[in-house]
């Protein structure tokens, strides 16, 4: 079964 | 001082219900250009992304940036106080701790006022990179809301593949698998037309609590945009005249 990402693994603190 | 007139108080209403599920406690940005917000969910996976421009409302006024800490759940009960034909006035002193709102009748018949306790949040700005995506699907948003609702009963994940051609939502659960396919085309049916954007074939999975979650805007707008590529977070764009309501999803990953 695929897992769920998060945000954070796309995307970085502003 | 900051002071925004709605001639339409049913459309805040609206972006509220769109977001009260996934965000409850976010930061309003106000400047002299816009009222926005950027806010995830609590697990992280879903982020929201409101901006209202300042030259669409009857009138606005913003002398000085603030940060305005609002609970999402508390502003939806106040807002249910506003009728559906109300103006609606938002106003807040400068560093204010108090969100003021105004709900006033069409014929001035008769208004209402509260003030809504502002809050000290902390936030978590993510950067957003612009970028292009592989693969953009512009459809009718009901339609669109109506095929996540209906495979939802299949299971929770969304395989969402987009050709050249078609788009094609894909499930498989316990009960068995199935897909519907829909080709790009020109209808003048608003909840046919199909118009797809598309350098690369793509093909990614989504849960389909959050998608059912930002349906909740279909609401706002006849038009959803799904803007995706490859192992990044899908964006779904509701666009109306006060402005734009988007929302991220992270996708699911083979592991």
């Amino acid at each position: 079964k695929p897992a769920q990402m998060v945000l954070e693994n796309f995307f970085g603190k502003a | 001082m900051f002071e925004a007139l709605l001639g339409n108080g049913l459309i805040l209403k609206k972006i509220i219900e769109s977001i009260k599920e996934l965000v409850t406690e976010v930061n309003f940005e106000v400047t002299s250009e816009a009222i926005s917000l950027q806010a995830m969910d609590a697990s992280h996976v879903a982020l929201v992304v409101l901006v209202l421009r300042a030259s669409e409302f009857e009138e606005y006024r913003c002398d000085r940036p603030q940060t305005l800490g609002v609970s999402i759940t508390n502003l939806a009960k106040l807002l249910k106080i506003a009728g559906n034909d109300d103006s609606i006035i938002l106003r807040a002193e400068d560093e204010a701790h108090v969100l003021t709102l105004v709900f006033t009748g069409k014929n001035n018949e008769k208004m209402c006022e509260f003030n809504l306790n502002l809050l000290t949040l902390d936030s978590e700005h993510l950067g957003i990179p612009e970028q292009e995506y592989s693969a953009e699907v512009t459809m009718s948003s009901s339609e669109f809301s109506r095929i996540c609702r209906e495979l939802t009963q299949v299971t929770d994940t969304l395989n969402l593949s987009v050709d050249k051609e078609s788009v094609k939502f894909a499930v498989s659960g316990d009960i068995g698998t199935g897909s519907i396919t829909m080709k790009a085309n020109n209808s003048d049916k608003s909840e046919e037309k199909l118009i797809l954007n598309v350098s690369d074939t793509v093909s990614m999975a989504f849960a389909l609590r959050y998608l059912n979650l930002f349906n909740k805007a279909s609401s706002l707008s006849d038009e959803v945009v799904l803007s995706l590529s490859p192992e990044v977070p899908v964006v779904l764009k509701f666009a109306f005249d006060l402005g734009e309501l988007k929302y991220f999803l992270a996708p699911k990953i083979a592991e």
